[in-house]
């Protein structure tokens, strides 16, 4: 563990708070990707699964399990309790080609082939990608609520941050070699590369975040 | 080379 990587998930579990707090304090999910968060407790399930036969830390356990309750809840709210407030008609990405483009590569790009390791490449290359029916739907809407725009700032600084602390680790640790998880980590970091503009500027003038559409 | 493992980031 070191500060880059503390920093990067504690900016992951600020990003799922503020999304909570968006849709408690508005009572309402617009503006939100139901199919973003679907995949993400895809994610969260499939990579979460070796919980129950790997024993790293406390830490990393607690954190598994919080990270699959939360955005189980988050579903919850957005499906049952504020369904109502849900703009279907904006989040129209078709995620069957992110999940097929997930499933295809961890065939190819696994460490060795056993369930759980195939699963957790699954989720590596499915989370590179989960954010794009978000950002899809912020592109078609063009505008957000302020709380919408951190909680993606804070969802893209978790990996940016994670990337530096690949890059100490790979420069501190003698045999630390992840390839998989750089590569799909630096493409979710990438996809923000256009959200990151459009927030800082909008931050500087204190504006509220607008893309051009 | 093998990647390291077990998995220990989040």
């Amino acid at each position: 563990m070191n500060l880059f990587r503390l920093c990067g998930d504690l900016s992951h579990v600020v990003s799922i708070v503020l999304l909570l707090l968006k849709i408690r304090a508005t009572r309402s999910c617009v503006g939100i990707s139901l199919k973003t968060q679907f995949l993400y407790l895809v994610v969260f399930v499939t990579r979460y699964l070796d919980l129950f036969v790997t024993f790293i830390s406390l830490y990393n356990s607690v954190m598994k399990v919080a990270f699959i309750s939360t955005t189980a809840y988050i579903l919850y709210l957005m499906f049952f309790k504020f369904k109502h407030t849900y703009d279907k008609d904006h989040d129209t990405f078709r995620i069957q080609f992110l999940i097929a483009f997930a499933a295809a590569l961890a065939f190819v790009t696994p460490h060795r082939y056993s369930l759980l390791e195939v699963l957790w490449t699954f989720s590596l290359w499915l989370e590179s990608v989960a954010i794009l029916p978000q950002l899809y739907m912020l592109q078609t809407t063009g505008e957000c609520e302020n709380l919408t725009s951190h909680y993606i700032f804070a969802l893209g600084l978790y990996r940016a941050l994670y990337a530096v602390n690949w890059v100490y680790r790979y420069s501190t640790e003698p045999g630390y070699w992840q390839p998989v998880t750089w590569i799909a980590g630096i493409l979710q970091t990438a996809l923000y590369g256009d959200f990151f503009y459009y927030y800082v500027a909008s931050r500087r003038r204190g504006k509220r975040l607008k893309l051009p559409t | 080379r093998t990647a390291s493992r077990p998995h220990d980031e989040l």
